[in-house]
């Protein structure tokens, strides 16, 4: 028996629109710690970690560990129906090939209920190690929406460097180049405004633009977003989910051979 | 020029 009820329901509304476009199916692992899942795209170029920890949830049942395959675009249809300031219940009763989503209105003057089909979804979990990043940026996540979206109406790849001067957005095409240096910043009224540099070693990798186009849908979860980068390895963009957990992309860079 | 790797070979499975 499964099930989670989540006060902020827009919450989970906005998740799917984060990882629908990037993920058709996936899995949803669900145990005492929280509702999570671990999917790569379908060309296995990205991969998205999303966490909900229980303690987020208003009530939170989840009597053993399972996992639940369900197609995100459907999944998306049926939160689309859900308002913004609905409370949204998930259940599922042990080996019932269906999930039921409630969504409750505030005044509790409307209560729906939305059963949705269950999938068997073969799915592989990789283990993802807690690394120390050789560099991380904090930024608007507004911003770093901009600087995506501008740099891919020039070019498809985009080279981030990281150096003790700012970080380096770099594209190129077709029309022409494109540079955009990001000082750090942290003498603003709003920390969510602040653009803030870690680096312990300055790093330089290229990536795809339509995947951090992608990532950025999940712009609506979070006024920062992180980027964690260090040589030769996956980029990480994280936006945070409240106090309740993340939304994290992995993008494995494109790399001379 | 640059190839694109798969984000499976950058970590282990399980």
């Amino acid at each position: 028996m499964l099930e989670l009820r989540l006060v902020q329901g827009s919450l989970l509304k906005k998740v799917l629109e984060a990882i629908k476009d990037l993920v058709n199916e996936a899995n949803f692992d669900c145990s005492s710690t929280g509702f999570s899942l671990q999917a790569m795209d379908s060309s296995h170029v990205a991969l998205v970690a999303l966490m909900l920890r229980s303690e987020g949830f208003e009530h939170y049942r989840c009597d053993r560990t399972i996992s639940i395959g369900m197609n995100l675009t459907n999944m998306a249809k049926m939160l689309k129906c859900a308002g913004n300031d609905d409370i949204i219940t998930i259940k599922a009763d042990d080996g019932s090939d269906t999930v039921t989503f409630m969504f409750e209105s505030p005044s509790q003057d409307k209560i729906s209920d939305f059963e949705m089909k269950l999938m068997e979804i073969d799915s592989e979990h990789l283990g993802i190690p807690d690394t120390e990043y050789q560099s991380s940026i904090k930024m608007p996540s507004q911003e770093f929406l901009r600087i995506c979206k501008d740099l891919s109406s020039i070019g498809d790849t985009v080279m981030i460097s990281v150096t003790k001067d700012g970080v380096k957005f770099t594209t190129s095409g077709d029309i022409g180049t494109a540079n955009i240096v990001c000082r750090q910043n942290t003498s603003v009224d709003e920390p969510e405004n602040a653009t803030e540099i870690k680096m312990q070693e300055p790093v330089s990798l290229t990536f795809a633009l339509r995947y951090l186009n992608s990532f950025t849908k999940a712009t609506p979860l979070a006024n920062i977003v992180t980027l964690s980068m260090s040589a030769d390895l996956p980029i990480v963009v994280e936006y945070k989910i409240g106090d309740m957990g993340y939304v994290r992309y992995y993008l494995a860079p494109k790399i001379e051979e | 020029a640059k190839q694109q790797r798969s984000i499976a070979s950058f970590f282990s499975p399980g």
